[in-house]
């Protein structure tokens, strides 16, 4: 028996809208320590990441460790019936093929259940070292996601150059090039406006803007995203949920012809 | 420029 509650359903809407334009089957593991989630979007370009730790929800209940195998579309779809402020409740039996998704008004008055089918899916899982990055880059989530947007209209790839106190986001077109520069903050009152450039070695690298438009679909998640660049290995976009986990993308740096 | 797949960065568990 799998069942866990969450107070508020809006942060589960809004991690299915971080997923749903990138992965379209996708298999959350259930365990004692959470809720996760890991897959490549179709054309194994890029992969993402979910975790959601069971420190975060009201109760966390897993007798033994499943598999919900899921569409996401349909998920999405589902958890687009709960209210912002309803808590949600997911509930699966051990060997069942059903996922429960329960919506709860604040005062109590409605509950809506909804019962979705689950999959049999056998999804590739890929291990995730943990290593040092040469360059670690914090800023507000909503100028990252404004940046791949801007730079779309020009170009296809974003030229990312990280050196001490400031990040150069570059794109060069058919119709021109663009340049947006972004100084690290020297004085922040408010720690979600911040902008920090963490450097052990300046890098230079190459990212297509399509996938990093897919991974901004995370920024109502967090009001901060983190950038981790190495020479030679995937970029990780990071997004924190307060609380409960976070969402991570990676995308390979595109090569040198 | 060639965009490389991502599971060629990772080892498959």
């Amino acid at each position: 028996m799998f069942e866990c509650r969450l107070p508020k359903a809006e942060v589960l809407k809004k991690t299915m809208d971080a997923l749903k334009d990138l992965i379209k089957e996708a298999v959350w593991d259930v365990s004692a320590q959470g809720l996760s989630l890991q897959s490549m979007d179709s054309s194994h370009v890029s992969l993402v990441q979910v975790t959601l730790r069971t420190e975060g929800f009201d109760t966390f209940r897993c007798d033994k460790n499943i598999a919900l195998g899921v569409n996401m579309d349909t998920m999405q779809k589902l958890m687009k019936c709960a209210s912002n402020d309803d808590n949600i409740t997911l509930k699966s039996e051990d060997n069942g093929d059903l996922l429960s998704l329960i919506f709860e008004s604040p005062n109590g008055e409605k509950t809506s259940e909804y019962e979705m089918k689950l999959m049999d899916l056998d999804i590739e899982q890929l291990g995730i070292p943990d290593q040092e990055y040469s360059c670690t880059i914090k800023m507000p989530s909503g100028e990252f996601q404004r940046i791949c947007r801007d730079l779309s209209n020009i170009g296809e790839s974003v030229n990312i150059t990280v050196v001490k106190g400031g990040v150069d986001f570059s794109a060069k077109g058919d119709i021109g090039n663009a340049k947006i520069h972004v100084t690290e903050s020297s004085n922040v009152d408010n720690e979600k406006d911040a902008v920090t450039v963490e450097v052990n070695e300046p890098v230079n690298l190459t990212f297509a803007l399509r996938y990093l438009n897919f991974f901004t679909k995370a920024t109502p998640l967090s009001g901060q995203v983190s950038l981790s660049i190495s020479p030679d290995v995937p970029l990780v976009v990071a997004y924190e949920i307060e609380d409960l986990g976070h969402v991570k993308y990676f995308l390979a740096p595109k090569i040198e012809n | 420029m060639p965009q490389p797949s991502i599971s060629s960065f990772f080892m498959k568990t």
